[in-house]
């Protein structure tokens, strides 16, 4: 059931590109480029077209002489992880980076040379003992070391640290992005966007903030620690053992009377749902059980029954003592305000707006109303010659009901309010409007027969 | 949905996190379109890949094979006028409409329901024992005079709220029906009038509910639709 991807670290969209390559493709499926690649010692890489189904097989990586990375969205470029990863695996007899000084800082003697150190290990393909890259040729348990081109000092370790220790984990691990890729009884990891041996939701292109690269260890569900899927069809996950850092990393400053973003920030005391059920005490187990311990979640803070959010869900939220209710948002906590202070006003709905205020209400500069991007202004000056539509002041020129506006220059936001607010005291009279004649078309209509029908 | 009924609402949609669980509700007002309320969302530019509506179903959870459910990833989400609460869903593609996946209309702008309006409110959330917990419920409301409802409200509403009737019996939206619609019949069309918001008891007795009035955002509405 192992994916012969495992070996291979995979960066999208991306080509290698190198003067000395010739584009020699041929088509093959994806999995079977692997393979090819992994039987043949001298292959360390390989391009992989979707397009074309076209599998180059590369004798450099990214970090050979005269190579470079470039973006194509038909490739994928997939790596052997010993020439990648900074960390070694066991002895580290595998390790093919490109580390070449001791722990001590002594630079390394290259391997073709006898001098200042006269030495037996004569380069080859299988040993990978090129340039002065630390290497392990003669399974030290003390890892990767060199030949120093220091003539008092032979050989020395380099100091290359394990994987599992090169890189710990804060709280639960759910920002580690290190590159243990076994389980903690040893088992290898299944690739994150492979279905098998195991299906599973957590899809690489669906959680785009997790980094579930290649089979490495992720904690994108919160649990207690980092785990994998693995290649076992025995075993479907397991966690991964990583080192806990020292300090709990970087705490995030806390909420308590509203909450930002998904408030996993928020430490007030709310303690029922968003309709009034009561929340069940965190280390308590009835009426519902669960494995959100306090003391496994240091620095989720599930103190008492307060609502809280330590596995990223949409908002804080707790296990109510309903019985038949398990979970439920507590979506009556504000929000905290994320508009920025405004710094002028407008009367009426602010079509007599001539002031300069240029941001809207997010803090995001305005674009010019006369340029053609990020957007592509369906309102413009010479629609609206009386308007001053000038610079990127926000201005009202559709008479918009909300107030100024402008165009962004965030792509992602087409158009927004401005950070104005009405001038104080400027009431506006009351806009509600009961018009006689509506007329709908094509909406609103449904068979009214469709759910009898199914009910009988 | 407390106190309601198993029903049909071919324009309420359930609105899925990336575990495909259902977290809130929403309406589809075109076809590539769906609104929904801002509680439900990290923020105004949140990175919504992997979530998605689900339309055409009347299971909270579907078999896999179900014909007539469709599942489109949302593409973007559009604040409204931050009073507002309202969001706008921009899905990747349009929805196909059949007699299972209809479009709710838009109230003209500034429109005020008339009193008594038969409404509807409709959802996926808890029942809390008044029905059947995997299927969509639909439940029976009449709008409130304003003036009314501030009163019953001591105060405690917005000229951009929309009340329905006090019941003597529990009826009313509740957990995971919020960001759906109140939708209000008139000339035999059914309206998104108001918007169900958090931060309300589930169907509380002899008290009115209020939902955000739609028709003071149908400007917004239109303009984002336009220019997105």
């Amino acid at each position: 059931q192992r994916s012969p991807l495992n070996d291979f670290q995979r960066l999208k969209a991306t080509e290698l590109v190198s003067v000395s390559l010739q584009k020699e493709e041929k088509s093959v499926g994806v999995e079977e480029c692997a393979r090819q690649c992994t039987t043949i010692l001298h292959c360390r890489a390989f391009n992989y077209n979707w397009q074309s189904h076209g599998c180059q097989l590369l004798r450099l990586t990214q970090h050979s002489p005269q190579t470079q990375l470039q973006r194509n969205v038909h490739y994928d470029l997939y790596q052997k992880k010993a020439y990648m990863r900074n960390c070694i695996v066991g002895d580290g007899s595998s390790y093919r980076g490109t580390q070449s000084v001791t722990e001590d800082r002594k630079t390394c003697q290259h391997w073709h040379l006898k001098v200042p150190h006269d030495h037996r290990h004569s380069p080859s393909a299988r040993n990978g003992l090129e340039e002065n890259y630390c290497r392990n040729p003669d399974n030290d348990q003390g890892g990767p070391w060199c030949y120093t081109v220091d003539p008092k000092i032979r050989y020395r370790s380099c100091g290359i640290k394990k994987c599992e220790d090169a890189e710990c984990m804060s709280c639960n691990g759910e920002d580690y992005q290190g590159f243990v890729d076994h389980t903690e009884s040893g088992k290898e990891c299944q690739c994150w966007d492979l279905q098998f041996p195991h299906k599973h939701p957590y899809q690489p292109n669906k959680y785009p903030d997790k980094d579930l690269r290649d089979n490495y260890c992720r904690n994108p569900d919160s649990s207690e620690r980092p785990w994998c899927y693995t290649t076992d069809p025995a075993t479907q996950r397991e966690y991964c053992h990583i080192q806990k850092c020292t300090e709990n990393g970087l705490r995030l400053a806390t909420t308590t009377g509203c909450f930002r973003l998904k408030g996993e920030d928020y430490r007030g005391k709310a303690n029922t749902t968003s309709t009034g059920a009561p929340c069940q005490r965190w280390d308590s187990q009835t009426p519902h059980q669960h494995s959100f311990l306090p003391e496994k979640y240091e620095c989720k803070d599930l103190k008492e029954n307060y609502c809280r959010n330590p596995d990223g869900s949409e908002a804080p939220w707790c296990f109510t003592t309903l019985r038949n209710l398990r979970m439920a948002f507590c979506f009556q906590i504000k929000r905290c305000a994320d508009d920025v202070e405004v710094e002028d006003c407008y009367y009426g709905n602010g079509e007599e707006y001539q002031g300069t205020v240029s941001k809207t209400r997010k803090g995001i500069t305005c674009q010019k109303w006369s340029e053609q991007s990020p957007d592509k202004p369906q309102i413009f000056p010479t629609i609206f010659p009386t308007v001053r539509l000038e610079k990127n002041y926000c201005r009202n020129p559709d008479n918009d009901s909300h107030g100024p506006w402008c165009y962004t220059m965030d792509p992602r936001t087409q158009f927004d309010y401005c950070a104005i607010k009405p001038c104080a005291g400027d009431k506006k009279p009351s806009i509600l409007l009961n018009p006689d004649n509506i007329v709908f078309e094509h909406c609103g209509r449904r068979d009214e027969r469709l759910y009898n029908r199914r009910s009988r | 949905i407390i106190g309601g009924h198993i029903g049909n609402s071919p324009w309420t949609v359930s609105i899925r996190n990336r575990k495909g669980i259902h977290f809130c509700g929403g309406s589809l007002v075109k076809e590539q379109w769906v609104i929904s309320t801002r509680q439900c969302f990290s923020s105004c530019d949140a990175d919504l890949s992997g979530y998605e509506v689900w339309l055409g179903t009347l299971f909270k959870n579907p078999g896999p094979n179900d014909p007539d459910k469709q599942a489109i990833p949302i593409l973007k989400i559009v604040c409204g006028p931050s009073e507002s609460l309202l969001v706008m869903l921009k899905l990747e593609r349009p929805a196909v409409l059949n007699p299972r996946v209809e479009l709710i209309c838009l109230p003209p702008e500034q429109y005020i329901v008339p009193e008594n309006t038969k409404c509807e409110i409709a959802g996926w959330g808890e029942t809390r024992g008044t029905g059947n917990e995997n299927m969509l419920h639909v439940a029976e409301l009449h709008v409130m005079n304003n003036q009314e409802c501030k009163v019953a409200l001591r105060g405690r509403m917005k000229e951009s709220d929309l009340c329905t009737q006090p019941l003597q019996i529990g009826v009313g939206a509740c957990e995971g029906d919020f960001g759906g619609p109140l939708a209000c019949l008139t000339h035999d069309c059914w309206v998104l009038e108001g918007v169900i918001t958090p931060s309300r008891v589930c169907a509380r007795k002899d008290k009115p509910a209020l939902f955000t009035r739609v028709s003071l955002y149908v400007d917004w509405i239109n303009k984002v639709m336009k220019l997105s």
